[in-house]
């Protein structure tokens, strides 16, 4: 998927059903497509968990990884990555009063999460693993037409430089 | 307080 201006939004429909897999005690991973930060540009993808009721300090979370993976410009592209992430849950109301649920973030270099990777997907992700309690879901219009949108804004140094 | 963020590995 390529940008429009660093902007990635992933769709994830049927909800409802990773919320009643995590209600049994069944583990929810999903992965995003890739997605390019640009042209040329990173390739990243985003990985999201539901954390089970059980789960040990992080229980009933919703789990939020940024992911290196190789792309296409990567030889001429400086490593490791810099920049800023910003992901968001997307309040899907209508009206002034529409209010994201997000966390912006600063990339380490010195991760390994962020040097260039060596397989498809870097193993290594950098994100939240409480970034929000699936009560606070039910606070506002996170969810619409059993979908959530989960929005990826980056602004690589690569840009700044540009 | 806002969350931290952390590396977190995960293979398939």
């Amino acid at each position: 998927a390529q940008q429009c201006n660093g902007i990635y939004i992933w769709k994830i429909e049927n909800f409802s059903g990773l919320q009643r897999a995590q209600e049994e005690e069944r583990p929810v991973v999903i992965h995003s497509p890739g997605f390019y930060t640009g042209k040329p540009g990173y390739k990243l993808c985003l990985r999201l968990h539901i954390q089970l009721p059980n789960a040990q300090r992080c229980a009933n979370f919703i789990s939020l990884f940024v992911h290196t993976m190789q792309g296409e410009y990567d030889s001429h592209l400086p490593w490791p990555f810099q920049g800023t992430i910003r992901l968001s849950i997307l309040d899907q109301s209508e009206g002034p009063e529409r209010q994201n649920h997000e966390e912006v973030m600063e990339a380490k270099p010195e991760l390994l999460a962020f040097q260039r990777p060596t397989i498809h997907r870097n193993p290594k992700g950098f994100g939240y693993v409480t970034f929000i309690h699936l009560q606070t879901l039910k606070q506002r219009t996170f969810i619409k037409d059993d979908t959530l949108l989960v929005r990826c804004e980056v602004q690589t140094r690569l840009d700044l430089n540009s | 307080f806002p969350p931290v963020p952390t590396e977190d590995e995960y293979m398939d």
